[in-house]
């Protein structure tokens, strides 16, 4: 069978699929002072599968931690329109589960083209190979 | 841990894969 390790160089989603492969693509963005990515990517998804009851305080969360605050690393990778959306949704009576999509989307293609192939490259992905 | 980053870092565990 294929080991992990390479499949981890076939797609993000390999990655992010695998927990080994998420744990050490994570000490890498720790590495690099980013790790907000991959954890705001993992709460979009949680986000969607949150109950119903605890969307409200969850979405607030969400947007407190990783966008209000203009300086970090998602809120400058998303869109201002895309950030404006959640602004608008976070205040709502009933949250769309997936009013983080937006988001999620962009901050994946930021990771495909720049952190992902970063990290196949690190030391750290290749002392673990 | 207060309860916002309790609920936040069990959102974001629970979308994390699990062991294979």
């Amino acid at each position: 069978p294929t080991p992990p390790y390479l499949k981890w160089a076939e797609s993000l989603h390999s990655l992010l699929d695998d927990q080994d492969g998420t744990n050490l693509f994570r000490s890498f963005l720790c590495q690099e002072g980013c790790e907000d990515l991959v954890d705001f990517w993992f709460a979009c998804s949680g986000f969607r599968q949150t109950s119903q009851d605890k969307r409200a305080k969850l979405a607030k969360v969400i947007y407190r931690k990783y966008i209000v605050d203009g300086s970090g690393i998602v809120s400058r990778t998303i869109k201002a329109a895309t950030k404006s959306f959640i602004r608008d949704c976070v205040g709502k009576p009933h949250l769309d589960p997936a009013m983080f999509e937006q988001a999620q989307t962009e901050i994946q293609a930021m990771m495909e083209e720049n952190t992902y192939p970063l990290f196949l490259k690190s030391d750290l992905y290749l002392e673990y190979t | 841990m207060d309860s916002e980053d309790d609920l936040l870092q069990k959102c974001i565990t629970s979308a994390m894969p699990k062991q294979r």
